[in-house]
């Protein structure tokens, strides 16, 4: 594991913290796509598969439990929990995001690494990661005023990606570690979605006013 | 296929 690798990891476990402080402590999910969120849980519950059948490391499962569980408290949450619902922006979230998890099925039988249950899931489960984001991006330029840690929330989700292929381009050159070609051009489709995103939240914190993005 | 270095990747 390299520090970029590890680095990810991290980020990816702040926005989770974050998205959670965000819910429990406002007591709201304002601003919150509920269907980015249900992309996040099914990418996790199909990518994970392997959780009770394969012990990697006791970091490794950690972790996946950690993501698991914490997604599908967060789409309860949103859904069901009498205070957090009542703030869930349901005609404000309107992408169809059916149409992502289908293609990306679609994807996944075409381009698997393997053409296996396990390697067809695992590869939906990334092509889905890509574009999980969507629903999200698209809602936040709906949203007017939307709060910092949903922003800071967004900042880290996709920067853990990010990190990621800054570890994949380490272990390309120091351990001539070719990597997954899926992996790879998803973790740049998924960067490359955050950038519009992340040229706005930089502005708003040089001029420490409220991020906006163009309508 | 999956080698085992990316295997731990989350």
């Amino acid at each position: 594991m390299n520090i970029f690798r590890f680095a990810g990891d991290m980020t990816h476990l702040v926005s989770v913290l974050l998205l959670l402080l965000k819910i429990y402590a406002t007591k709201s999910c304002s601003g919150i796509s509920l269907k980015t969120q249900e992309l996040y849980a099914l990418v996790f519950l199909t990518r994970y598969l392997d959780l009770f059948t394969d012990f990697i490391s006791i970091y490794n499962t950690v972790m996946k439990v950690i993501f698991i569980t914490s997604s599908l408290a967060i789409v309860w949450c949103m859904r069901a929990h009498p205070t957090v619902r009542r703030s869930y922006d349901r005609d404000q979230d309107t992408f169809r995001h059916h149409f992502l998890v289908l293609l990306s099925f679609i994807m996944a039988l075409f381009f698997p690494d393997l053409f296996t249950t396990r390697e067809v899931l695992w590869a939906f489960s990334i092509y889905l990661e890509a574009v999980a984001i969507l629903p999200q991006l698209v809602l936040l330029q709906r949203c007017r005023n939307v709060d910092n840690l949903t922003t800071h929330y967004i900042f880290f989700l996709g920067s853990y990606r990010a990190l990621y292929v800054l570890n994949w381009i380490y272990r390309y050159f120091t351990e001539k570690h070719a990597g997954r070609w899926i992996s790879w051009i998803s973790g740049l489709v998924q960067t490359v979605l955050y950038l519009d995103f992340f040229y706005y939240y930089f502005i708003s914190w040089k001029s420490s006013e409220k991020l906006r993005l163009p309508a | 296929a999956q080698d085992d270095s990316t295997k731990d990747e989350l």
